[in-house]
């Protein structure tokens, strides 16, 4: 196909402070309806994600911080990125959603398994 | 497409029964890499589901059982049911992931849109 992740991703997402805390972050997915959060530095970089997983981890191990269950290295994507390039690095890392950073590193979307399921079925 | 859920569904899902705790039910989606749990009754049958972002729900608003989380009212595929018409339900319910069910209504396997978006941009 030649869909690219501008054409499925979402904008204006919620993104956390690397300062919040667990409940913070979990206010958020619930207030939002999201499962995914990007995580930044002061300076507004991307230095992490926190997803309901993550939540989950909290409260199986009794994690109190938000910095123990983030994951640091985090997989991205690009704006002109094809949707099958994207797809394989969440199938090869097991996970469901890719923020969209622009050239400078910046958050502008996040492609997630939940807006790819949609396009199931359709050829172009 | 003419493909089916039982072509794209994960068999052998583990379950959780509702007399369960919150933390219990944190417990097997993170050993099993999960974020969806079908709740059963004493009898085995599907009586509401769990997600890991009820358990998102949970921390925001302190809530202390599984009964205040689940959902009660749960979406399912069957396993002959063409892929286009579960992500429909799917996207109808802004859900993740549907338990599929047999006849008699027991749980046999889940469809998430994280196991249908490894088929994007495939035609068949
Ligand atoms: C490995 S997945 C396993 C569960 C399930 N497959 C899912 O996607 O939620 C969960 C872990 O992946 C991490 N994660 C999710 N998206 C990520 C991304 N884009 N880059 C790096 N880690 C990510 C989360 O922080 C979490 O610790
Ligand atoms: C409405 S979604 C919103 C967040 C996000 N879209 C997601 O799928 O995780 C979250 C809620 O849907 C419920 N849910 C998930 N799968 C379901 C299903 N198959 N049937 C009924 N409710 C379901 C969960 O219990 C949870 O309360």
């Amino acid at each position: 196909s030649h869909t690219i992740v501008s054409d499925v991703m979402a904008t204006e997402i919620p993104v956390i402070s690397e300062n919040s805390s667990i409940k913070d972050a979990a206010g958020i997915m619930i207030t939002r309806g999201v499962n995914h959060l990007p995580v930044l530095d002061e300076k507004g970089m991307l230095t992490g994600i926190v997803t309901s997983w993550d939540i989950a981890k909290a409260v199986a191990l009794g994690i109190k911080s938000l910095d123990e269950i983030m994951s640091r290295t985090v997989i991205t994507a690009t704006s002109d990125e094809s949707i099958e390039t994207a797809t394989k690095k969440m199938e090869e890392f097991v996970i469901s959603a890719l923020p969209v950073v622009d050239k400078e590193n910046h958050v502008i979307g996040l492609v997630s398994s939940e807006g790819l399921s949609r396009l199931v079925g359709q050829c172009r």
